[in-house]
């Protein structure tokens, strides 16, 4: 069986709401390094792997490898039931019909329990490989945020170019272009405005920027994302969060010009 | 315009 408590419900509810416009039914995976989900969207263009390590919940106890089968848009109907400081606890049986998921306020005596009926998801899963990208850029959540949005109201598409000089995020469209480039810079009062730029090769890809912008409703979850690009692969938008847990995208490059 | 690559022919499905 799966018990899995975490501290706060407002982990789950951000993660469930940053990719639940992308996808809609998934696997959760769980086992006793944690639970799993890897999931493409409709149009196979970009996809979600994302790690809630076993240390990110206590307890949490897996004895066998449970599938659970949810609909993003009914999880997302229980989980607003949530407090966001809610004590989270997901349960379930090892061959269940449903997730329990129960909600503990730490401060009243509330505890509300809901049973999410559990689908049979027939899901493709992809392997990805260990990549050495050729550059990797951390930077603020919230700035990568603004430079989609704002391109995204020119252009559907962006390039990102990487070279020693920094990142150039620039889109064309009908009204004209516009551009934004960041150089490595460190803010020691606050770490969580820096660039950080590594870089072993230029890099210039295309990427849309609706499923950029999609992303980015993950910036609540992390105070900065990590890019990583090399030529001809897809790009990967990291959101590291506490005890090696994670949210990742990935998304293909638009092809030719 | 540019087209748009599918993930699927960049990982491998297992």
């Amino acid at each position: 069986m799966l018990e899995a408590r975490l501290e706060q419900a407002n982990l789950l509810k951000k993660v469930v709401d940053a990719i639940k416009d992308l996808v809609q039914d998934c696997n959760f995976d769980c086992n006793d390094s944690g639970i799993a989900l890897q999931a493409m969207d409709n149009s196979h263009v970009a996809l979600v792997s994302m790690m809630l390590k076993s240390e990110s919940f206590s307890p949490f106890r897996c004895d066998r490898n449970i599938a659970l089968g949810i609909n993003l848009t009914s999880l997302t109907k229980v989980l607003r039931a949530a407090q966001n400081e809610d004590i989270l606890t997901l349960k379930a049986e090892d061959a269940p019909d449903v997730v329990n998921l129960v909600f503990e306020s730490a401060e009243s005596d509330r505890i509300s329990e809901y049973d999410i009926k559990l689908m049979d998801i027939d899901q493709e899963h992809l392997g990805i490989p260990e990549t050495e990208y050729a550059a990797t850029i951390s930077m603020p959540s919230a700035e990568f945020q603004r430079i989609c949005r704002d391109l995204m109201a020119l252009s559907e598409s962006v390039s990102i170019e990487c070279s020693k000089e920094g990142v150039k995020f620039a889109c064309q469209g009908d009204i004209g272009s516009g551009s934004v480039t960041l150089r490595s810079h460190t803010n020691v009062d606050k770490p969580e405005m820096n660039v950080e730029i590594d870089l072993t090769e230029p890099v210039s890809l295309t990427f849309s920027l609706k499923y950029l912008v999609g992303f980015c409703k993950a910036s609540s979850l992390s105070g900065q994302v990590k890019l990583c690009l090399s030529n001809e692969v897809p790009l990967l938008v990291e959101y590291a969060l506490a005890n090696n847990s994670y949210l990742r995208f990935y998304l293909a490059p638009k092809i030719g010009d | 315009p540019a087209g748009q690559g599918s993930i699927k022919s960049f990982f491998n499905q297992s």
